[in-house]
Order: structure tokens, then sequence, then C-alpha cells
């Protein structure tokens, strides 16, 4: 499902240069949970939006279902990041003008969906994470951990076959941050294709295997029950 | 030192009422170190917020050292919130178009703290929290876990008096966060009043006690040992 081969990602700042991801390789199959961790600084998102095609790597190849992402057309970029891959952000990026139901329409409008489809798919997606009665509300009305339950609803009502997420729990407290585990979960075991970046050792125990950056580089794997 | 009496944060939106904060008490010594924690959207940010002088409560008494806050001169409000609290805030709110160091800097232009002092000064505090290598770089060059550690360096670089930190090491690893820990420890053993936001027991568990917000009001409190 997901190849990557020897991944670099250099930001060259005058005569700087740094190195966020140096040399990545990696195979994830249709169906895995993977999570990743590492060091603040070490990589994870810079990986991350590589997957989500929002990045292209500086060198190195990236096959996705079998096809490199980087001789895939506008058109086809466009459909992936539309209807096959989901993405949570760190920092949620929700549009601020818009409520939560408007940020969560957002993707199906984009990809076409009737409008009498969308309104119960966005009713589901904030109660699965348990926001709905906020679902009138602009970002700014709303609590850190409630924004972010408002972007995984986004990430998730498109039904993607995979789904990036750039430490979902961060701001959740026990009851709400296993509530979102518990959709992962389900999504999961439905077939979805899950990567999760994540500094909670217990999220990342819920992982088939485990993943460790460190510098931009793999330094470690190891299964989810060994963490 | 701070003294809360029954303090309401009423957000009105047409007919419905929503009660952020609804009937809160509470007293904390200089010196002291507490954790707030409770689910999302229990108020913690909102209280943080009326505490750290950057919200009204709707009705209800706060008196800092002494002083009723509603009754402070817009100068004297100002001279608190530049010199005597420090605000590290659940999004950061860093500058932009400023690199990390004039981040830093910047409430010590505010305060008049003469320019010769300043270089070292944010210097020191970048260390501090380990991301003084991504000085000269801008928010949008940085990782989640580094502009969390600028925001804390920018909110302890005055040398406050009083720290109110809302979720300081929700998107640090496990090594980064032990360093923001030692930081606020070391901070705490000379004398600083602590309030720490956390959904982290292990770092509730570092307080002096604890308090438990549930739907806008206190309904627990307990020992730091006892998390
Ligand atoms: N401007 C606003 N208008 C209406 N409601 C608001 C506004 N700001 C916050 N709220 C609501 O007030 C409640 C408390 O919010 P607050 O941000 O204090 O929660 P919190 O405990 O910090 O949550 P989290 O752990 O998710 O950060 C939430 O239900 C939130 O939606
Ligand atoms: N636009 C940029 N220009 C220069 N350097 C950048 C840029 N974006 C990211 N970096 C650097 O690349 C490195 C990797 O960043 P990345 O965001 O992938 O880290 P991370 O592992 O997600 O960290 P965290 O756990 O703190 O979120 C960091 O050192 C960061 O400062
Ligand atoms: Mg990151
Ligand atoms: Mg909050």
């Amino acid at each position: 499902m997901i190849e990557l081969s020897d991944i670099w990602r250099t930001y060259t700042m005058g005569d700087e240069k740094l190195h966020a991801l140096a040399g990545v390789s990696e195979t994830v199959e249709a169906g895995e949970h993977v999570a990743v961790m590492g060091p603040s600084g070490s990589g994870k998102s810079t990986l991350l939006n590589v997957l989500g095609c929002l990045d292209r790597p500086t060198s190195g190849s990236y096959r996705l279902a079998g096809r490199e992402v980087a001789e895939l057309s506008d058109a086809e970029l466009s459909r992936v990041r539309q209807r096959e891959i989901g993405f949570v952000f760190q920092s949620y990026h929700l549009v601020a003008r818009l409520d939560a139901a408007a940020n969560v329409e957002l993707p199906m409008i984009f990809a076409g969906v009737s409008r009498s489809e969308r309104k119960e798919r966005v009713r589901r997606a904030l109660e699965a994470v348990g926001v709905e009665s906020r679902s009138a509300h602009r970002p700014a009305e709303m609590s850190g951990g409630q924004r972010q339950r408002v972007a995984i609803a986004r990430a998730t009502v498109m039904e993607p076959k995979i789904l990036l997420a750039d430490e979902p729990t961060g701001n959740l407290d026990s009851a709400s941050g296993a509530q979102v585990l518990e959709l992962l979960d389900r999504m999961s075991a439905a077939g979805l294709t899950l990567i999760v970046v994540t500094h909670d050792p217990g999220v990342a125990r819920r992982a088939d295997r485990v993943v460790i950056l460190d510098d931009g580089c793999i330094a470690r794997r190891m299964p989810g029950s060994e963490v």
C-alpha cells in the first residue's frame, strides 16, 4: 500500500542544510496500524506530510498503491487527497470562520458528495468523537480538545483508505482520548490503513508495530506490544 | 496570592447560555504548585485565562496579591500582565513573522528591559527548554514541540511571580517534556507560584495539589501524590 524508499526532505537556508528526513525507507501494508514515535523535531510531522502528499520529498521514492506519487498528475493527486487519505494535523488547521459542522462538511463538498447525504454524515462524524454539541460553534468558541476532535471528524468523514493522524490525542483527557482511540480501532478493524504519530506510549501500544524516528532516520522498529 | 470567590464565566449565544465556569472558589498561596485537570471542555483554559487577567469573569471576585482585579486600572493591569504573570497558551500564539528569538524577546521589549540585557536572557531562556538551535527560525519552520517550547521560553523570560501553563507538555516527547518539567521545578523551588493545566497524570503528580474541574465546577481536590 505504502512504500517509501530512501526518502530525504532537506530544508536549505543560506548555507545551512537541515535534513528533516534523512533516508527513510519503510513499507506499510494495507490495513496495518503503525505508530510513529520519536523526539520533538525528529521528523514525524514531515514524514506524515510526505505520506499525505502534502509535501514532496527532496529525493527518494514514494509508491502509493503501486504508483509513484511524484508521477501522478495534478488531477490524480487531488483525487488521492480528497478520497483516499484523511489527515489530522498537529495544529488542526480548522477554518476559523466556519462552524464545526461546516468544517467537517468541507471535504465532502470538495469531493462532490450530494447535499442530502452530507448532513447526516457530518452529524455521525461529530457524534463519534463526542463533539456534536459544539457543531454550530466556530473554533474560537471551542476548547482545545474540542477543536482537536473536530479535526479528527473532518479527517474521517470521507471514509478514507488511509488515515494519517499527527498526535490526535495530545489535547484530550483520558475519557475523550479513549473515545477517539476506540473510533480509530473500529476503522482499523474495518480495513483502514492507520499511521498515528504520538508521544503517548499508551497510544503507540495499540498499534501493530511502532517506528521510532530520530534525527530524520528510522532508529528502531518494534511490535506495539513491546512499547 | 490568588483568591477566587464564586467565579462564573458565562457565554450567551441567542437563548443558549453556557457556563464555562460555574461558581469556582479557590485559594492559591504564593509559591504553591497546583495542577488543574478535567475533561475536555470542562473550563480549564477559561479558568487560566481569568487567572491571567486575559478574560473577565461574568461574576465573582478575583483577588491577586490582595487586590481585586476588576478594580485595577488599565495601567496596573498592564503591569501585572507584563511583569507578574507568565502565560503559556494551549495553542502557543507565537508571532508568525518573528523568529524564535524575537518572540521570546517581545515581553522584555514591552516591559522596557534594556537592549544589552535582552539578548543574553533570550539565549538562556531558549537554552533552558532545548530549542536554542531554532532561535533564528520562524514558527512555520519549527516542529510542534519546538513551538511549544518557544512559547514556554517566552512565558518565563520575564521571571514572573506566577506562571500559568496550559498543557505545556502536550506536544513533547518524554525527553523534552522532562526538560521542561525540570525547568518548572527549578522555578517553583525558587518561589514561583505555578498553575499547570494538564491531561497527563505524570505531570499532575509533581504538583503540591491537584484541582479537578468538571462542567465548570471544582469537582475534587487531592494532593499531587494521590494522582
Ligand atoms: N467564545 C466561546 N463561546 C462559546 N463557548 C465557548 C467559548 N469559548 C469556550 N467555550 C466553551 O466553554 C467550555 C470550556 O472551554 P475551555 O476551553 O475552558 O475547556 P478546557 O477544559 O480547556 O478543554 P480542553 O481540555 O479541551 O482544552 C467549552 O465547552 C467550550 O466549548
Ligand atoms: N520550513 C522549515 N524550514 C526549516 N526547518 C524546518 C521547517 N519545517 C520543519 N523544520 C525542521 O525540521 C525538523 C523536523 O520537524 P518535524 O515537524 O517533522 O518534527 P516532529 O518530529 O514532528 O516534532 P514534534 O514532535 O515537536 O512535533 C525540525 O527540526 C524542524 O525545526
Ligand atoms: Mg510534529
Ligand atoms: Mg483547554
